[in-house]
């Protein structure tokens, strides 16, 4: 564990304890995209089947468990909670995501680091976690306004990222023979899709206004 | 064969 890791994962918790607090304070899951919910949901069970088979630490273990309860105790709420559901932005929220599921599992068969069940299921939840944030931010964008949580969880979800590509470069250098080609690219790819975001909510931090996205 | 390394990160 190194600084940038733990940071990375720290703001990556934020982000989903911004949403939560979001969807509790407000009642309201407006201007949440579910579709990226349950990329997210789908990313961390298959991801965390390592759960049964492998112990790294008590805090690799405790935050498997938080991510994969967090995220479908979001989608639970967005789903069948009788008031948080009904702000849900169905006609917004309309990113064809079976497409994302389907074309990462596709490349998780072909690019893996050991074909068998778990590690095949290991890269497709990397693949899909690079770009489970689609249904967000096409949502985001067709919105305009942004709420302050909602851009907030954004932010750090994006930051969790940057911190990791920065673990990586960290481990590289001190860690003899350290590669992660599959989680490292994808990490890139993932953090780039944050590009335009985080452009925006700089300039509107800057000036201290309210984030919008340009149509 | 090289074994794939245990996946330490989240």
């Amino acid at each position: 564990m190194n600084v940038f890791r733990l940071a990375g994962d720290m703001t990556h918790l934020l982000s989903i304890l911004l949403l939560l607090l979001k969807i509790y304070a407000t009642k309201s899951c407006s201007g949440v995209s579910r579709k990226t919910q349950e990329l997210y949901a789908i990313v961390f069970i298959f991801r965390y089947l390592d759960l049964f088979t492998d112990f790294i630490s008590v805090y690799n273990t405790f935050m498997k468990v938080v991510f994969i309860a967090s995220s479908l105790a979001i989608v639970w709420c967005m789903r069948f909670h009788p008031v948080v559901r009904r702000s849900y932005d169905r006609e917004l929220d309309t990113f064809r995501y079976f497409f994302l599921v389907g074309a990462s599992f596709a490349l998780a068969l072909i690019w893996h680091e050991k074909f068998s069940v778990q590690e095949v299921f290991w890269a497709f939840s990397i693949y899909l976690e690079a770009v489970a944030i689609l249904p967000q931010l096409v949502l985001l964008q067709r919105s305009g306004n942004v709420d302050n949580l909602t851009g907030q969880y954004v932010f750090f979800l994006g930051a969790y990222r940057a911190f990791y590509i920065l673990n990586w470069i960290y481990r590289y250098l001190t860690e003899p023979r350290f590669t992660r080609w599959i989680a490292g690219t994808s990490g890139v790819v993932q953090t780039a899709l944050y590009a335009d975001f985080f452009y925006y909510y700089f300039i509107s931090w800057k000036n201290n206004s309210k984030l919008k996205l340009p149509a | 064969t090289e074994q794939p390394e245990v996946h330490d990160e989240l």
